[in-house]
């Protein structure tokens, strides 16, 4: 799906 | 980046500075959990092996430098600093890390987002990140009384969690393609293990009492 896998959060 | 997000990395970043301040200041570890301690180093680890490859922003490297930095100092002034290393309760401080890792590492291998290497290791962090806290509550209600300053840290470290929670939230109805079940599912184990020590920390603080966890 369209999840975006990049983890941008601490 | 959301406010609610902002004020959790603020909230996470000023526990941590206030856990390592006071170990630095009064050259004590009274009351600390190295095994927490530890656990939350291995948690930083495995959460940000992507540091040097993906680069996201300057604060997003910034604060993970900081977040592994006091990490591993605060186990290194508990481990090995001439005095504050004789202020660690050892006999007390027994809970077995292995209880934790283990089942967090297969639950990671087993429930993710994608099946490889830094993804396992991203939820593994996650898992633990959750339950990481539990030795020094343990260790909390065997000491019976915890010093303000353990109590401000645990609260903080809550606090964090429960900012964040708000900002899955927030991202969840601002951004289309925002899905992390794992993470809000982590999160709010996490910040429900808090909440007991919550009460009991706001009961004693509204009734100017000294913090007793029940045994």
């Amino acid at each position: 799906g369209g999840t975006t896998l990049k983890h941008d959060e601490l | 980046m959301n406010i609610f997000r902002l004020a959790g990395d603020m909230t996470h970043l000023f526990s941590v500075l206030v856990l390592l301040l006071k170990i630095h200041t009064i050259k004590s570890c009274a009351g600390i959990s190295l095994k927490t301690q530890e656990l939350y180093a291995l948690v930083f680890t495995t959460r940000y092996l992507d540091i040097f490859t993906d680069f996201i922003s300057l604060y997003n490297t910034v604060m993970k430098l900081i977040f592994l930095g006091s990490s591993f100092s605060i186990v290194w002034y508990i481990r090995r600093h001439k005095i504050v290393r004789r202020s660690y309760d050892k006999d007390q401080d027994t809970f077995r890390h292995y209880f934790l890792v283990i089942p967090c590492l297969v639950l990671a291998v087993f429930i993710n987002h994608k099946f490889t290497f830094k993804e396992v290791m991203w939820t593994f962090s996650l898992y633990l990140e959750a339950v990481a806290i539990l030795p020094q509550l343990v260790l909390l209600q065997r000491t019976r009384n915890i010093d303000n300053l353990t109590g401000q840290y645990v609260f903080l470290l809550g606090a964090y969690r429960a900012l964040y929670i708000l900002n899955w939230i927030y991202r969840h109805f601002t951004e289309p393609h925002y899905v992390h079940w794992i993470t809000w599912i982590a999160g709010v184990v996490q910040t429900l293990l808090y909440a007991d020590f919550f009460y009991y920390y706001f009961q004693s603080w509204k009734n100017n009492e000294k913090l007793q966890l029940p045994a």
